[in-house]
């Protein structure tokens, strides 16, 4: 049965796409048949992984809206283990869309149910917002992996996602719990980094994963070139550090 | 008569809330009465300019969907010359409760019609979304600035921004023009950098401000102090540069 994970975090630029493009290449590259959900009218974790424009009717707005089956939008990557359902712009009218419908929160949890026997992990890259669409991801996640920036707008958000995660959790999906917290583009150098890193381990110290990810430009080159780190760059500092991540949110996990 | 600039862009983290406070402090000590209205959830602008958090009722929640007046909500700074109207989390429904409202997109420039009479600018910060907020202030304003991070993400989203402002502009707002494009976090030394900066020229060559926004660690700092940048550190690179744009954004509206 599939662990789905919702990447989320409402602050905008934390590293979130980049989180869930490149832990999810890790996974796969780790033998986990991972499935990436881009739930971002922006559709950056599309570009991420190199999917094709999706014709029209076949994205995960045509499934969160329409009836089409998780199925029957999904498409392969350049890396084995990994697929993905692509966004499209249709997304961006999804909220208002969803708002008169029934159960509307549900849409994407029932969406999953049937359709994730084949995977070992689901990954959703949210938008950065707590509007219908990120409720929607964690209503049907099992968890949710936070990605934070090391800087002052970023720490404020954090308790708002976390009340936020207790509302569904009460309301709609007594199960969600936390993945944990990963710190993200880290440059130790940089003393306001120091202190917000120890604000958090603090505040959250059974969330935040020990491996942080670095400030690397190579992590945004890879996206115009529509491959995930390893297959841009294997060697880098990026690279390396989603590898490590993968490791450890798999011992966290309880496999290997 | 207050000319009213949307600073918007629904790319995530790309400097739209520290380049509306931080312009706006600069246009204040040239004189210019300027209003601040911090239209995201987050309230990440109130915090940049130290606003205390709003009484229950007293944010541009109540103005956008209540019936209080922008004089009602409106805080002092500590910068003469430039005042706030803060957000708050009630804020975050707002997109919904807006959904079913009569003239739901024209509720914001309701508000401001009446109110903005003793400003030379009103700058108001958006929420990384094409939302109802978003559209909200599109409809509102005179122009868009948009800050835009020199990364591929960032370049992906600006087509679909501008496709955005002519629907606005054709269905609800026919003078909505553009103030500018500013490229934010700049670092030069970044291929990459360099390669979005030349494509953003290449396309929007009339928009794009000659000044550009270096990435100044300053700049990050000085939100965890409740201080632009101008009272953080006037001597930094980060309040220089927000000062240059002051002083070319004045040029280009034909004052000084
Ligand atoms: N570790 C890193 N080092 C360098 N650049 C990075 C790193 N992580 C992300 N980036 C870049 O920073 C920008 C923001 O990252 P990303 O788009 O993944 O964040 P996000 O949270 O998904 O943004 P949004 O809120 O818009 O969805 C992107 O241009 C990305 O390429
Ligand atoms: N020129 C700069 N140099 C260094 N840091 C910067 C600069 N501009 C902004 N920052 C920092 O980068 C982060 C993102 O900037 P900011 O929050 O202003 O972007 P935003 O577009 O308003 O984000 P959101 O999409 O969440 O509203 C913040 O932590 C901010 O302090
Ligand atoms: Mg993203
Ligand atoms: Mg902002």
């Amino acid at each position: 049965m599939a662990r789905v994970l919702a990447v989320t975090n409402q602050k905008g630029g934390v590293g979130k796409t980049t989180t869930a493009v490149n832990l999810g290449a890790s996974l796969a590259v780790n033998q986990k048949r991972t499935l990436l959900i881009d739930l971002d009218p922006q559709g950056n974790a599309s570009t991420g992984v190199g999917a094709t424009a999706p014709a029209e009717g076949r994205s995960i707005y045509d499934v969160l809206i329409g009836d089409l089956k998780i199925t029957e939008v999904v498409q392969k990557t350049e890396v084995a283990s990994l697929e993905v359902v692509p966004s499209s712009a249709d997304l961006a009218g999804a909220e208002v869309e969803l708002v008169g419908m029934l159960a509307r929160e549900k849409r994407l949890a029932g969406a999953l149910r049937d359709a994730v026997e084949g995977y070992d992990y689901v990954l959703i890259d949210c938008p950065p917002s707590l509007g219908l669409l990120t409720v929607n991801a964690l209503t049907a996640a099992d968890a949710m992996l936070v990605p934070l920036q090391c800087e002052y707008y970023a720490l404020e958000g954090l308790a708002r996602l976390f009340r936020t995660a207790d509302l569904i959790r009460e309301a709609l999906n007594p199960q969600l719990g936390v993945a944990g917290i990963v710190l993200t583009m880290v440059d130790m150098r940089n003393n306001l980094a120091q202190q917000v890193a120890l604000e958090v381990r603090k505040h959250f110290p059974q969330y935040v994963f020990e491996t942080t990810i670095p400030r690397n430009v190579r992590l945004s080159e890879a996206p115009s070139h529509g491959k995930p780190i390893l297959l841009y760059d294997v060697h880098s500092r990026g690279a390396l550090s989603y590898l490590d991540l993968a490791r450890e949110f798999l011992g966290r996990e309880g496999t290997s």
